[in-house]
């Protein structure tokens, strides 16, 4: 699975991800990554201050199962997140663990493992939009990389 | 309001070994300065941007998306793909589709197609899958292939390094995919 999340030069955000899915999967399966809610989220608010855009890849069953990219938009927007600071790391933890540590049913399924890049906005001085990007995971690896029309050489790297 | 672009990009999560390690990287890397590049000179929106970074991770081999995919068990390439607008709330969607050599692309065509209601009065639909999914790229211009040249030489020695262990498991094991394989 592939994906990326932007941010313009209006403020607008924007969420993808595109896969070919299981190895040796059935005909006519269907991942997160087709699944509204599940695999990609982009939401802000209108006057463009906070937001966020997710991109999600793992174990598509689990994923659609618990509408991960979407969970992940709504912790995000909680009430506290209106002048309040949201603790994007504490929801990251509190979402993957409750989500992705146990599997589903108890038939020796490999464990149930994600990952996502997530763009968020948060205040910075004189209360201007910042962008800030975050990374996390239960597999054992994830690739990422991010680059800025400011700072346009790319970084990148395999995280482990 | 800050004019700069910011592009993020990820190869999947799970397994990433260092024979392709250098090859998901460069990947990952062409597909951030390309987004850029073509946000400078032609659409900007962040959609544009998330789906030309997208197109140029679907265009390698070593990712799987796009050609380079894993296979069904068919033997085949199926795809999935989505992109989300984050002012509208707009989304729009891809299954199970053959035949298309950029699935976001089209994703992203359901996405502009669903935001108006069709002439009669319909909410049109988010998401399109197999031969509708099709019928709709070639609808919409969007370029499409003879679904074979989705596999990748690559693709076709997992598939069938695996195949066959499923097909012939030794001493009666129960064959287990590494997790990779798992997942999306």
């Amino acid at each position: 699975t592939v994906g990326a999340v932007a941010w313009d030069n209006e403020g607008n955000l924007a969420a993808g991800v595109s896969s070919g899915g299981l190895l040796l999967k059935y005909s006519g399966r269907i991942g997160e990554a087709a699944v509204y809610g599940a695999g990609c989220w982009a939401q802000q608010s209108l006057s463009k201050r906070d937001g966020m855009a997710c991109s999600i890849s793992g174990a598509g069953e689990h994923i659609v199962r618990s509408g991960l990219a979407r969970i992940l938009g709504e912790a995000l927007q909680s009430p506290e997140s209106d002048g309040g600071e949201v603790d994007i790391h504490q929801v990251l933890l509190q979402v993957f663990n409750q989500k992705f540590t146990e599997p589903l049913h108890q038939r020796g399924e490999l464990m149930p493992n994600a990952g996502v890049v997530l763009l968020t906005k948060e205040r910075g001085e004189d209360d201007e939009a910042v962008p800030r990007l975050w990374c996390a995971f239960t597999t054992e690896s994830m690739a990422v990389a991010y680059a800025s029309t400011r700072k346009p050489s790319p970084k990148v790297s395999i995280l482990r | 309001m800050s004019t700069t672009v910011y592009i993020a990009v990820h190869g999947g999560a799970g397994y990433h070994g260092v024979p392709s390690e250098q090859n998901v990287k460069s990947a990952l890397k062409r597909a951030c300065a390309q987004a850029l590049q073509h946000s400078s000179l032609h659409d900007s929106s962040a959609i544009s941007v998330v789906e030309q970074a997208i197109s140029i991770l679907e265009d390698d081999e070593y990712l799987n998306a796009g050609y380079g995919s894993n296979l069904t068990i068919d033997g085949t390439v199926e795809c999935d793909a989505a992109v989300m607008d984050g002012l509208s709330g707009d989304f729009g969607s891809v299954g199970a589709l053959s035949g298309v050599k950029n699935p976001i692309q089209l994703a992203s065509a359901v996405l502009r197609h669903s935001r108006e209601p069709d002439s009669l009065g319909r909410i049109r639909p988010m998401t399109l899958v197999a031969s509708g999914a099709h019928a709709f790229a070639s609808s919409q211009g969007i370029q499409t292939v003879i679904p074979n040249e989705m596999v990748s030489p690559r693709a076709i020695r997992e598939w069938q390094k695996w195949k066959s262990r499923l097909d012939h498991p030794t001493n009666g094991d129960q064959v287990s995919l590494p997790q990779d394989a798992m997942q999306d």
